[in-house]
């Protein structure tokens, strides 16, 4: 366990727990896409599968709990308990156009052509643009509320952060994971836009609007 | 099989 990673899990943490917060506090999923939070659901539902069949440490499997019911607890509080909030007339991506590709590259690259592999291949690539709705809502909407951004930046960072535990593991270790240094970095360009939007105007303490 | 990396990250 490197410290990046350390860090990028308990990144991963504060953002769940951000949006669980935001809504929940809020009595309201207003500026959420439902779509992105249901696909992370499909991402940690189709990795953690190996969750009572192998086991990492403690910390490994409470994670895996938490990252699961904390989605499908998100997922419950936009389209059930929520759901008069949910603004689905921006939530408009089509979810087909990043799951089918991302079910048709994990069958062509995985590390095994097993149902448990091409699973995990399929959550990695999932994982990297599941955000796409999210991130098209607030250009859609034109702007995000502060609490919103923190989560996205908080999200943005975890996977910029196992970025640098690849690295280091890399260095140290001399062996990395291709699929999901790949993926990784597909994730973390994607966030590009946000973050440079977060660092210019959501930390000088002006909301975070994406200039017409 | 063995060449595939550990799952040992989340």
């Amino acid at each position: 366990m490197t410290l990046f990673r350390l860090a990028g899990d308990l990144s991963h943490v504060l953002a769940i727990l951000l949006l669980l917060y935001k809504i929940w506090t809020t009595k309201s999923a207003a500026g959420i896409s439902g779509k992105t939070q249901l696909m992370f659901c499909m991402v940690y539902v189709t990795r953690y599968l190996d969750l009572f069949t192998s086991f990492i440490s403690v910390y490994n499997s409470t994670m895996k709990v938490l990252f699961i019911s904390a989605s499908v607890a998100t997922v419950y509080l936009i389209y059930f308990k929520f759901k008069a909030t949910y603004d689905g007339n921006h939530d408009t991506f089509r979810m087909e156009f990043v799951i089918v590709p991302a079910l048709i590259l994990a069958l062509i690259w995985n590390y095994a052509f097993t149902f448990f592999e091409i699973s995990w291949a399929f959550s990695i690539f999932l994982e990297a643009v599941a955000i796409l709705p999210q991130l098209f809502m607030v250009t859609k909407t034109g702007e995000a509320e502060n609490i919103t951004s923190h989560y996205l930046f908080a999200l943005g960072s975890y996977r910029a952060l196992y970025i640098l535990n690849w690295i280091d593991r890399y260095y140290f270790e001399g062996h990395w994971d291709p699929i999901a240094v790949t993926a990784g970095i597909v994730q973390t360009v994607l966030y590009g836009d946000f973050f440079y939007l977060y660092f210019t105007r959501v930390i000088k303490g002006r909301k975070l609007q994406v200039l017409p | 099989n063995d060449n595939a990396p550990s799952k040992d990250e989340l």
